[in-house]
This record gives structure tokens, sequence and C-alpha cells, in this order.
């Protein structure tokens, strides 16, 4: 999937 | 961050204070649902939670907290400072029918199942039906101050503009996410009869009137 660590976005 | 992401969260940060502004200068919240704003601020606490466990940047931080202080703001100056004049009657959305939904689907799609990526699932799709109550309240007054609607015009525009960072996201970055994508897709949605009333009348220097 889309996994990322973090969400970097406001 | 790229110009797409910078010029929507310009955007997001021009409405909070058109707000504020509007209802600080005319002293009152006619025309503003509360309703609304209180869902802004559930979003805001919800999504911003990781302020303190996990660093971006300072811009993302400083941005996050300008978000939640200006929401506060918000808050208490329509439902303690100028309480008088906020519209109950108008402002009758049931938000109970948006934060059950929300809540229901944050627990079955989601990236992960933990507390804060719940939480930030729950601010992504609550942020996506947010602006209903306001919209409910423009359609039963059945119009909008020019400020109000300058307001709604820079609030839609954020994330209209953030579709635009996201695709560039994927062609530049190969990264994406499709719950932010789903719920940024419904939330421009909801604007667009707004868009097309504010472009065909309010540049024109007409009020906004929703046809009776």
């Amino acid at each position: 999937g889309d996994e990322f660590a973090k969400h970097d976005e406001l | 961050m790229n110009i797409f992401r910078l010029a929507g969260d310009l955007s997001h940060l021009l409405a909070i204070i058109i707000l504020l502004l509007k209802i600080w200068k005319t002293r009152s919240c006619a025309g503003i649902s509360g309703k609304s704003q209180v869902l802004f601020a559930i979003v805001y606490l919800t999504r911003y939670l990781d302020l303190f466990t996990t660093y971006i940047s300072l811009y993302n931080s400083i941005m996050k907290i300008v978000f939640i202080a200006a929401s506060g703001a918000t808050l208490y100056l329509m439902y303690v400072k100028f309480k008088a004049t906020y519209d109950h009657n108008h402002d009758s959305f049931r938000i109970e029918f948006l934060l059950i939904p929300c809540v229901i689907l944050a627990l079955i799609i989601n990236h992960d199942f933990t507390v804060m990526e719940i939480l930030w699932t729950f601010s992504i799709y609550l942020e996506s039906v947010a602006i209903l109550p306001q919209l409910f309240l423009v359609s039963k007054t059945g119009e909008a101050e020019s400020i109000t609607s300058h307001y709604l015009f820079a609030l839609g525009s954020y994330r209209a503009l953030y579709l635009l960072n996201w695709i560039y996201r994927y062609m530049a970055e190969s990264h994406y996410d499709l719950i932010a994508i789903f719920a940024g897709v419904v939330q421009t949605i909801l604007y667009c009869d707004f868009f097309y009333l504010y472009i065909t009348k309010v540049l024109k220097g007409k009020k906004l009137q929703l046809p009776a």
C-alpha cells in the first residue's frame, strides 16, 4: 500500500 | 514542499484570518456556522496531536499551532464574546450525522490500526464534510455576506490546491495517500456549486444570492 513513516502535510 | 502545497496552506491560513477579521471587525458572527467551526477545531485537534511526537519542520509545527490557536479564538468569539449574534436558528445541521460516519469509516478504512493513525484518518474524513453546516446555513439564509464568500472561496481553494500538490507529489516523488486524496476530492466537490456562484456573482460585485 501507500505506507509511509509519517504524515508530513498539514 | 511544493508551490501547490504552499499556496494551499497560505490559502487555508488566509481563510482563517478572513474569518477572524470578519467576526472581530463586524463584532458579529451572523452568517457563520458555529457547528462548522466546532468541526474544524476537532479536525485540527485530532490531526495535529503529532505536534508533540513527530517533528517534521519548523514551518509544519508553527502552522499547526497557528491553526489550532485560530480555531480556538474563532470558537471563543462565536460562543462567548459575540454569542448574542450567533444564528442558532439557521445553524441547525445535525453534526452527529457527520461525526459518527467519520468515526466508523476511520475504524474500517485506514492505513494502520493505531490510535494516532485512526485519529488522523478520522480527521481527514471529517475535514471533507466539515463545511456542510456552513453551506447548509448559507442555503437556509439564501445569501452570504461577501466577506463570508471570500472566506469560503479561500477555504475551498486550499484543498483544491492540495489536489494539485498530490498530483505533483505522485509524479515527482511517487508519493500518494489514497485516503487523503479521496477525502480531498469529496471536500473540493462540495465547494463546486459555491465556486460557480462565487465566480459568476461575487466577483462581479453582486451579493451571493442562492437561487431560492
